[in-house]
């Protein structure tokens, strides 16, 4: 089912307090990310926004957050001043009857220096793994192919703050559609969709159907081969 | 096989449907079979349930996934499909409400086609349109053509997407697979997705099945 308005909404910066449902889900991916990394060395949890899918007694958490980490391992070799960096990671989390279980973990450095909130145009909300911003002759036809994608596919969004954020994502997703374009040896064409402001994990957990990957589905009979006696 | 095929064009195909916030691909993937099967077996072309098998299906999850080896299994020991009509389409999981009286077609088995895509087109052309799963790479952002992503980009070990094939061709030369999809006809050629025919594109010959309805 859709999220929750609560789940909804903000940006990379924007983000609002997590609620109590996703900390705990949101811990167990951090312990599961620090686990056997020494005290000192271990990642803390920065900011969590997510959503919540449920069916019987499950509960499945699909979570972004950013985790801190001193970029020095070692504090004994350590040049003051420390710097942090910042990883933005998307968590996969079922929760079963109490019991937790990590799914997915997909961790990655943040630019920091283009997540400033105050500067409005979209290059200053994307976590870009690349350090270059986006050129702005780039950032305006996005922009303007936003613009149009919200038209045309009647989005509305709760707060100034999700509509950035999905811009945010509306870029990276153009960048890798434009990838996928490149890498494809038919015909086929790669662009703006009805899909085109969602995350890939977003995507991936709404539209897709996981279960199809065990393929331990009841065993059938091999169909005889048509013109076969 | 012969050179190309369309169960559109032979009424075999109900129109495009919209599976909406809900992994339910399984289950359009199965009912689309399904129908496919009852026209070419009794000639009438039924829309059937999807919601039923969301509600009632109870090896498969609903929105949290399936698979059509289940659906089936499940349509034979629930004694048949209901119409789109009589079990309309909610997206979210919903108390089962099936009624055998309200059936309207049953299968009797249902099978596990040949990996090999020649022997899949030539089953498709005289049998119906199949059921098939793929690694939907790429789909989240696809618009028209015929895909053929990288083997290393789309493997078919990572099968995620539930679809069905109903027909093939060539365009300019190139083989394709027309697939019906089931995310509304606002995605992809009016909801209709053209892959790569031949080279086991996104594992499209993995997971190939049908119903049976003698």
């Amino acid at each position: 089912a859709p999220a929750s308005p609560e789940f909804r909404a903000a940006g990379v910066v924007g983000w609002e307090p997590p609620t109590r449902e996703l900390l705990g889900p949101a811990r167990f991916a951090l312990d599961a990310y620090n686990r056997g990394r020494a005290a000192g060395t271990r990642a803390v949890l920065g900011t969590v926004r997510g959503r919540v899918r449920r069916a019987g007694q499950g509960s499945l958490y699909s979570l972004e957050a950013t985790l801190e980490e001193l970029s020095c391992k070692d504090p004994m070799v350590c040049q003051l001043p420390v710097s942090k960096k910042t990883l933005l990671c998307s968590f996969e989390v079922l929760e079963e009857l109490g019991k937790h279980m990590l799914l997915r973990q997909d961790c990655g450095p943040v630019d920091i220096k283009v997540t400033d909130v105050r500067n409005e145009t979209f290059n200053s909300v994307l976590p870009l793994s690349s350090r270059e911003p986006f050129p702005k002759e780039f950032s305006v036809k996005i922009a303007s192919a936003f613009k149009n994608f919200v038209t045309t596919y009647n989005r509305t969004y709760e707060s100034k703050e999700e509509a950035q954020w999905r811009l945010a994502v509306f870029t990276r997703n153009m960048v890798l559609a434009q990838k996928i374009q490149a890498l494809d040896r038919g015909t086929a064409q790669y662009g703006v969709t009805k899909f085109s402001d969602l995350t890939e994990e977003e995507f991936r957990t709404i539209y897709l159907n996981p279960l199809l990957q065990e393929q331990s589905g009841k065993k059938m009979r091999l169909a005889k081969a048509v013109g076969d006696p | 096989a012969p050179p190309e095929w369309d169960w559109r064009r032979k009424g075999a195909v109900t129109k495009v449907k919209n599976q909406g916030m809900c992994g339910s691909c399984w289950a359009f993937s199965v009912t689309g079979n399904v129908e496919g099967q009852w026209f070419l077996n009794r000639g009438t072309l039924l829309s059937l349930s999807e919601q039923e098998l969301l509600d009632c299906d109870k090896v498969d999850k609903a929105c949290m996934g399936g698979l059509p080896s289940s659906a089936y299994s499940a349509i034979k020991n629930l004694g048949g499909l209901e119409t789109e009509d009589d079990y309309s389409y909610q997206g979210h999981m919903e108390a089962c409400s099936f009624s055998a009286k309200k059936a309207k077609v049953y299968i009797n088995d249902s099978v596990e086609l040949s990996k090999n895509e020649q022997k899949l087109a030539a089953w498709v052309a005289v049998k119906g349109p199949i059921s098939i799963a793929i690694n939907a790479f790429g789909m989240q952002f696809y618009r028209h053509g015929i895909a053929h992503p990288l083997r290393p980009l789309c493997s078919p070990w990572f099968i995620d997407h539930a679809m069905l094939v109903v027909g093939y061709g060539n365009r300019s030369d190139i083989p394709f697979w027309a697939i019906k999809n089931s995310w509304g006809t606002d995605w992809g050629e009016e909801g209709y997705y053209y892959l790569h025919r031949g080279s086991g594109s996104c594992g499209v010959n993995v997971m190939a099945s049908s119903a049976v309805v003698d």
